[in-house]
């Protein structure tokens, strides 16, 4: 028996509206440590990778007796998870050889207990092995900026070239109609945490990406006040929006080369 | 030009 209980159903909301539109079927994989989810999007240029665990306070109740695996088509997901208020509790339970998952969504009164079964599909998506890496470069920096630079820039070009330095970290542009950049230095001080950008620098990178799935990927900026942006030479960046009380979701994506 | 690689490129199936 599956059954995880978490206190907010907004979490679980965001998490989907982020992913739905690019990534259209996933695997929910359950453990007794928590539920991870890896998937590609259908050019293979994107990844996204998914991680609840299940000791972390943004769970009141877990219980994963067998290791499954739900099959969830995630539009279907997201329709579903509309039926929930945003201060409900949201309850997931499948059985251990489960061909369905149920949603249970409690309101705070308790006065409205709703009930969902959907039924689940057979993903045949081989899971790749993400290598830890070192990353020459790791950017902290506000979500909402983030998700701003992506917005404008990609409105003067499709690929932005990202360039880490010691001094901060810039955002270029360079389209038929014109161009764009942006210089964000290293913050020293703010006050607030979350409005902070930190550049941790090994190596400086250099590297082009496609900015509509950055653009994609910053659908998740609800879900978290900042941003880590982790970059080395040669390979895929890593885009991640810390989930609090949870753990995180992490997007990658394939550099561009210049020819 | 510039060229998208894919991410098979860089992460392989196990």
């Amino acid at each position: 028996m599956f059954e995880a209980k978490m206190l907010q159903s907004s979490v679980l909301k965001k998490i989907i509206e982020s992913l739905k539109d690019l990534f259209a079927d996933a695997n929910f994989d359950c453990s007794s440590s928590g539920i991870t989810l890896q998937d590609m999007d259908s050019s293979h240029v994107a990844l996204c990778y998914l991680k609840l665990r299940s000791d972390e306070e943004g769970f009141e109740d877990y219980r994963c007796d067998r290791n499954i695996t739900l099959g969830v088509n995630l539009g279907l997901m997201s329709k579903i998870l509309k039926c929930a208020g945003n201060d409900d509790v949201v309850t997931l339970r499948a059985e251990d050889e489960p061909n369905i998952l149920t949603f249970i969504f409690d309101s705070k009164n308790s006065e409205r207990v709703s009930k969902y079964d959907i039924k689940l599909m057979e993903i045949d998506s081989e899971l790749l092995g993400i290598p830890d890496t070192d990353y020459s470069c790791v950017v902290k920096m506000p979500s909402h900026e983030f998700q701003r630079i992506c917005s404008n820039l990609s409105q003067l070009g499709d690929s932005v070239t990202i360039d880490c330095h010691k001094e901060g970290v810039d955002f270029k542009v360079a389209g038929e109609q014109g161009s764009g950049a942006i210089k964000l230095k290293q913050t020293t001080s703010v006050d607030k945490e979350e409005d902070q950008v930190t550049v941790q620098l090994n190596e400086p990178v250099t590297q082009s990406f496609a900015l509509k799935f950055l653009c994609a990927f910053t659908k998740a900026t609800s879900l978290s006040d900042t941003v880590n942006l982790s970059l080395t030479q040669d390979t895929p960046v890593v885009v991640e929006y810390p989930i609090a009380q949870h753990g995180y979701l992490r997007f990658y994506l394939a550099p561009k080369i210049e020819e | 030009i510039s060229d998208q690689l894919q991410m098979l490129f860089f992460f392989l199936r196990p």
